[in-house]
């Protein structure tokens, strides 16, 4: 498995480097202040203190040899674009950034970002559709594909699942996670929801929308 | 549909506050820095400014009388705390906040927060997700139930698919935007996917981890 860079211990950049730690891959993360490094150097494998805007000191730490690189530097706006393009030109291969706006997102990409990440803007945008339609969590998964947790509409409580009828108004009951029970698991062909569960239903957000109003 | 109050406007709470307003819920925004509801002034219905931490002015912008409101004060955790903590004096039935950290989370729950986000956490996650693992997203929709968007692996690549061996994996493919189309759609009785294909993949943390690695 390929290590990572991550450049910036943040928020986002710590969850980045301890969520990589904790699947096994290796991370080399990297931050200009001290103070994080000596706070962090429990926690995380590899810290090292650089100022990524500067070349010679990016290729000093060893970045220039990663096939991927996280750069989490968060509202210096101005060094998030800068160690971006500084990491292009060393041809790194794969190169994710945080942004902070649109118009930052826009930059990172011509400076050279294969992906960008805007935490703040998803999940409020997350949190918006969990605040005004009562679901317990609501995904795009796609442009307009979208998975959502709730409970069951009344009017399929207590009744057979009827998976085709579901289909015609573009709805599919993804997962099921009965009332009293610890997890969620694949439905079965025959499927009686009541309205103690939890449902992941997947579909357009319009079809979704009319069929979770139902509840 | 019930209005919305959502106080402080950083990146997360002008997120939480625009995609309720596209949603056509009715939001009061409230800061209390004046040039951050000057500049929003054209995109949001209502904006006033305030210091949530002083009682008498969330009484005087009308917030006793919202069934729900968001705190989206960042970096200010006294300020955070402080005004959830006033929202649960003034006995509002859906509080949900913004933590900086699970010590933060933590406390705001113990104020009264009925519901908590750490969005750089949780995308710091997702992020760990896709840069390690090559999938083109990745949620966890509950403790141990994760939703993945890939490529399909190999082994599922022209032949015909079948779901009761893969429902022996653990493993169900949910939906599949079939490569040149513009948008995923549910399965068909009969699906063959291809490696331009991306399709969605639901089942525990573990299972859904040995299938992926096998692309
Ligand atoms: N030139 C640089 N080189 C290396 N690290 C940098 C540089 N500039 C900023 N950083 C680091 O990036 C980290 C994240 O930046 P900052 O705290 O501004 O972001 P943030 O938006 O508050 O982050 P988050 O939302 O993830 O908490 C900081 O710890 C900072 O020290
Ligand atoms: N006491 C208060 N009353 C009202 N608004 C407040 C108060 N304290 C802070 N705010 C507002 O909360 C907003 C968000 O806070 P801040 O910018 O510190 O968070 P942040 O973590 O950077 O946000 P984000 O990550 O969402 O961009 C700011 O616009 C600030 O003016």
């Amino acid at each position: 498995r390929e290590p990572v860079a991550v450049i910036g211990l943040g928020r986002f950049g710590i969850a980045v480097a301890l969520e990589l730690t904790r699947g096994g891959t290796e991370v080399l993360a990297i931050d200009n202040r001290p103070d994080i490094a000596q706070r962090l150097s429990g926690q995380l494998g590899q810290i090292m203190v650089a100022d990524t805007t500067d070349l010679d000191a990016l290729v000093e730490v060893g970045v220039a040899d990663f096939g991927k690189v996280v750069v989490a530097i968060g509202s210096d706006m101005q060094a998030s674009i800068l160690t971006t393009s500084l990491l292009s030109e060393l041809e790194i291969p794969d190169i994710w950034a945080k942004a902070l706006s649109q118009e930052h997102a826009r930059i990172l990409k011509r400076v050279g970002a294969h992906h960008v990440a805007m935490p703040e803007n998803d999940m409020g945008m997350r949190i918006a559709h969990l605040v005004s339609d009562q679901m317990l969590d609501y995904v795009e998964i796609d442009q307009d594909w979208v998975l959502v947790k709730t409970r069951p509409p009344k009017e399929l409580c207590g009744v057979l699942l009827d998976e085709a009828r579901l289909r015609k108004r573009g709805i599919a009951v993804v997962s099921v996670k009965p009332e009293g029970a610890s997890a969620f698991r694949h439905l079965d062909s025959e499927t009686y929801l009541s309205y103690g569960d939890e449902v992941v239903i997947a579909g357009t957000n319009s079809d979704v929308d009319k069929f979770v109003k139902r509840v």
